[in-house]
């Protein structure tokens, strides 16, 4: 564990946290696209199936059931509750993310570290974390003014991830034999689908004014 | 065991 690492783990919390305070704040979920929850709910569901079988650490497998539990119930919440599913942009929530499924499923049959069921589920659900965010951009951008908090949880989502990079090139500069390149290819990708969010985050910060991404 | 240790992260 590093500094990147953890500092990435604790980003990626953080986000999720501000998401939870979001629609438990104001009992609202608009400006929150459902779609990327469900693809974000899959991504651990595929990433993590080894919880039980492969014990790395205490602070390793708490995490696990934290991502998958909220991310699970963040879904359900906004699927579910009576409240909270009424303020759910579905008319404007339309990325067709089964083809994210399906291109990231089939990449990871083609390009995987070994041709194993836990390899390739692991390798698909890096590919599609890259995608992910993609209906929540596209939800941004549709629905004009982005409150806060909203703002708050992609930023820190896409800032976990760069964390990340830096920890991966720690790692290879510190370790022998490291090499993570699927992930790490694949997190670039990522970060990079923020690069124009995060522009936009900043002249709100630097401007104090309200985030708002052009159409 | 690397396999381990390639799947270290969350």
């Amino acid at each position: 564990m590093n500094i990147f690492r953890f500092a990435g783990d604790m980003t990626h919390l953080i986000s999720i946290l501000v998401l939870l305070l979001k629609i438990y704040a104001t009992k609202s979920c608009s400006g929150i696209s459902r779609k990327t929850q469900e693809l974000y709910a899959l991504v651990f569901l595929a990433r993590y199936v080894d919880i039980f079988t492969e014990f790395i650490s205490v602070y390793n497998t708490i995490m696990k059931i934290v991502f998958i539990a909220s991310t699970l119930a963040i879904v359900w919440c906004m699927r579910g509750h009576r409240v909270v599913r009424r303020s759910y942009d579905k008319e404007l929530d339309t990325f067709r993310h089964y083809f994210l499924i399906a291109a990231s499923l089939v990449l990871a049959l083609l390009v995987h570290e070994k041709f194993t069921f836990q390899e390739i589920l692991w390798a698909f659900s890096i590919y599609l974390e890259a995608v992910a965010i993609l209906p929540q951009l596209v939800l941004l951008q549709r629905s004009g003014n982005v409150d806060n908090l909203t703002g708050q949880y992609v930023f820190f989502l896409g800032a976990y991830r760069g964390l990340y990079i830096l920890n991966w090139i720690y790692r290879y500069f510190t370790e022998p034999h490291f090499s993570r390149w699927i992930a790490c290819v694949s997190g670039l990708v990522q970060t990079a689908l923020y690069a124009d969010f995060f522009y936009y985050y900043f002249l709100s910060w630097k401007n104090n004014a309200k985030l708002k991404l052009p159409a | 065991r690397s396999q381990d240790a390639s799947k270290d992260e969350l």
